[in-house]
């Protein structure tokens, strides 16, 4: 069991505080168009590290914030946390649970926490390189992009196998 | 370090073999070298050649049938390499209902090492999950909102208790 | 040819309108000019407001926003030029069930005008059609043939008298 | 009523000679994946003069003729006819009904016929110019490419806007 609690606040149409409780084997997010399913994805990614704004769909690094709508004003920060369980030591930290958080100000300001410790962005992606989650992973697939493992260039290709020896 | 690419890549070819016949009920797909001799340089690519059919290079296969490779494809790296959780958007929206199953039913078996976080609107996909998480996005507001789906009807999804 | 291009413009603009607030069911979409002050050089560009949220550019929408924004668009191109015929490959892909119903309803109005080919593995477009062709590959010779399908239950191709 | 009839044989997976008989209103083509729904749209582009190869999802020329499977050996020839009703004069033509024939053998000929009569792949480019079918027409949209009307950068779409003036 590694995801367990993933909470989402302002980041893109998440205004409302959100949190989702995880399980081990299979979890199915379901919706219809334009529900927010794919923001989630793109939440997992932003925490982890993920700093390409066109990966995450936008143009503007102020496009992960709540924008406004009809009823509701934009929000001026987006906040995204990760729980992890980390009892295989899969992340070279010392806890058995490690909280990830990411902090986004219309002002251009982030932050970076890993249970609660400020740190920089660098450390977040420092942390998940090499354990085969965070952003350039093959086990993170968008929307749309399940055939770019096929359709790379080969020397492309042999990057990614590099990068499992 | 090339010792540990050659390795990794026969693994990995030795894997995609293996998934894709499983996928696919039968055919076989390789991996191979783009230049052998050249080690540190060589690109890798790949061929498939599903049941029945004459072997093809990637741009010849069916939206379908390209889908379906490259799930193999992942399926083989999270063979050799199991990674603790894996966040799949969508992949199964061009298999028919026949390929939608064959993934279903082989990503239960990667569930064991794997934990996975599925986006989908195939049944055969919905059916086959431990847990559902159901979204909404309320039309006035534009704001999403958690529900909670029975696993039996996934489509009528229930106001939550927020 | 100036006139006659604003004239089109104009047209396709407030046909664009119109399909994209019934495909929506509700919300607004609009194409403007990006040069308006030079009508041989300028642009077209597009912006959508799905019902209840904020306006929107083509990249912030989510898959099936911009699948059925594209689907709009082209029944605004048909309704003011009608083609003869259409050929559609699997467009509703990424639509979920209740959008692959307004649009398949939607295709019936057009239906009168222009004689539409479509491909598609969804139930709700399978349901809305005239006539259904079925193909199939015989799995050892990797060869088409065509199987005639009932409409009620397409899923079930039976051998058609070849 | 336009379309009434189309022939393959011998074009990609259409090693035997196969018709389809159309109606008016809807047709839907429906099948397992790979079964050869998509190459029936690629002979339509084709027939109607499609060059562009990529567009055709081949490589090189003779990637539209039946290359051979475990049981058959490849064809030598692909032939695509379609029959159009002309009733309403919509192909600038004096027959009520015109069949279009596109023949490419394996040493790189082609041959072209407007009801049986040879022509030259130009003279069937120019019957549908100005139709709104044929090769570059929104009419004609292949599988996962639905989105590019409106990804295409905006002078793009002008080119279209102006195409329908
Ligand atoms: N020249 C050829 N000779 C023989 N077979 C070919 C040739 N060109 C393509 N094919 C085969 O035709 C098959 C069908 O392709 P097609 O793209 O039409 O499938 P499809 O029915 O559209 O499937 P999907 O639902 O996955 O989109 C592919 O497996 C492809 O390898
Ligand atoms: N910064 C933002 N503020 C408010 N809303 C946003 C923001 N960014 C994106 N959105 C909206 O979020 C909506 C949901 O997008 P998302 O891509 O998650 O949908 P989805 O559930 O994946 O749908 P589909 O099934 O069509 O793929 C879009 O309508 C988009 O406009
Ligand atoms: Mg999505
Ligand atoms: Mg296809």
């Amino acid at each position: 069991m590694f995801l367990k609690k993933f909470e989402l606040h302002g980041f893109k149409s998440f205004a409302d505080k959100t949190a989702l409780e995880f399980n081990d084997g299979i979890s199915t997010i379901v919706g219809p168009n334009g529900s927010g399913k794919s923001n989630i994805s793109d939440a997992m990614m932003w925490v982890m590290g993920e700093q390409r704004i066109k990966t995450l769909r936008g143009a503007r690094v102020e496009d992960v914030i709540f924008s406004g709508s009809d009823t509701h004003k934009p929000l001026g920060m987006a906040a995204v946390s990760i729980t992890m369980d980390n009892q295989e030591g899969i992340l070279s930290l010392p806890y058995e649970e490690v909280t990830i958080t990411r902090k986004a100000y219309r002002s251009g300001e982030s932050e970076f926490y890993i249970n609660k410790n400020s740190c920089r962005l660098k450390d977040i992606q420092m942390l998940f390189h090499d354990t085969g989650i965070g952003r350039d992973s093959f086990a993170m697939i968008g929307q749309g992009r399940v055939d770019e493992i096929i359709t790379a260039k080969p020397e492309d290709r042999r990057a990614m196998i590099e990068e499992l020896a | 370090m090339v010792e540990r690419f050659k390795k990794s890549f026969q693994e990995i070819a030795e894997a995609f073999k293996e998934s894709f016949s499983k996928l696919f009920d039968g055919g076989e797909a390789s991996l191979f070298l783009t230049e052998p001799e050249d080690l540190l340089n060589t690109g890798v690519d790949i061929e498939a050649k599903p049941p029945g059919k004459g072997l093809k290079h990637m741009n010849l296969l069916s939206g379908g049938e390209k889908a379906l490779t490259a799930i193999a494809l992942l399926f083989a790296f999270l063979k050799i390499k199991p990674s603790p959780f894996c966040v799949l958007d969508e992949i199964d929206a061009a298999l028919d209902e026949v390929n939608v199953n064959h993934f279903s039913n082989y990503l239960r078996e990667f569930a064991k090492h794997t934990q996975f976080v599925v986006i989908s609107h195939r049944q055969g996909t919905i059916e086959n999950s431990d847990s559902l998480f159901g979204v909404t996005m309320d039309k006035k507001s534009g704001i999403t909102k958690m529900v909670s789906v029975r696993l039996q009807d996934p489509n009528q999804a229930v106001a939550m208790r927020s």
